[in-house]
């Protein structure tokens, strides 16, 4: 089943 | 104080329109250099950033940084009472709890007052790095608001697979299965118009069609969208505003575990 992350996962906190 | 004047409430309605769906509340950040938004969806897997800079306004002044919580709907309903060539005038004092609005029709005859109450909206702001893309197509966005919403008659993923030759949009259902595929454009006669596909290595990823269907409601912003996809990235979808700015979705791919 495919799985969509978390968009935050991908960008750092700033 | 912060104060900021567009010439036509027609941009800002267009903007609104493409967010305000997607997005609940967000945080207008306000700077000397202009006001960005960024906020992600109530599922987290799709971010909205959003840039207007100072030189797009008619008059721009911001003279200490102010983060304004706005709900945007309430934002939305409010603008979309203004005239379409009415100016329409944001401001904020410093320390204030309200956003103020002002509509100038064209012939100053008539002027309407409105302020929004500012919200604490906890969002983090998060660092998006520029990312190299493996592929970036540039089509007419009313096109991919077509080809988005046909697919998502029959399926919740689309798979976009982008080679030199073109790019096909393809997705499979209970009910069956549909791909469409857009060549570059051979002569260009229209820059609007025109399929430009760059490839640095061809790629194949698989996202949700609802996102792609939200993302596209934007094709009024510019009759031209960019899709740039990468490995191992969010897929980044852009509609740029001339002088003003641009919108960009970001959206996680689907990925088989």
């Amino acid at each position: 089943i495919p799985v969509q992350k978390n968009i935050t996962s991908y960008f750092g906190n700033r | 104080m912060f104060e900021a004047r567009v010439a036509q409430a027609e941009i800002l309605k267009k903007i609104l329109d493409s967010v305000r769906e997607l997005v609940e509340q967000g945080n207008l950040d306000c700077s000397g250099t202009g006001i960005s938004l960024q906020a992600m969806d109530s599922s987290h897997v799709s971010l909205v950033a959003l840039l207007l800079k100072s030189e797009g306004f008619e008059r721009y002044r911001c003279d200490r940084s102010i983060n304004l919580g706005i709900n945007m709907q309430s934002l939305g309903k409010i603008v979309k009472t203004a005239g379409n060539h009415d100016a329409i005038t944001l401001s904020s004092e410093d320390k204030g709890d309200v956003l103020g609005l002002m509509f100038e029709s064209t012939e100053q005859d008539k002027v309407s007052n409105y302020e929004i109450k500012l919200m604490d909206v906890d969002a983090e702001q998060l660092a998006i790095p520029v990312a190299e893309y493996s592929v970036c197509v540039r089509m007419p966005s009313a096109e991919f608001a077509r080809i988005t919403r046909d697919l998502s008659t029959i399926g919740d993923s689309v798979l976009i697979s982008c080679t030199k030759d073109g790019v096909q949009f393809s997705t499979t259902g209970d009910t069956g299965s549909g791909s469409i595929v857009l060549r570059q454009s051979s002569s260009v006669d229209d820059e609007k118009k025109a399929v430009v596909i760059e490839v640095q290595e061809p790629i194949s990823l698989s996202f949700a069609t609802k996102f792609l269907v939200q993302f596209s409601k934007s094709a009024a912003l510019n009759e031209s969208v960019t899709l740039n996809l990468g490995d191992g990235v969010p897929l980044m979808v852009e509609y740029p505003m001339k002088e003003m700015g641009y919108v960009r979705f970001y959206l996680a791919p689907k990925l088989s575990n």
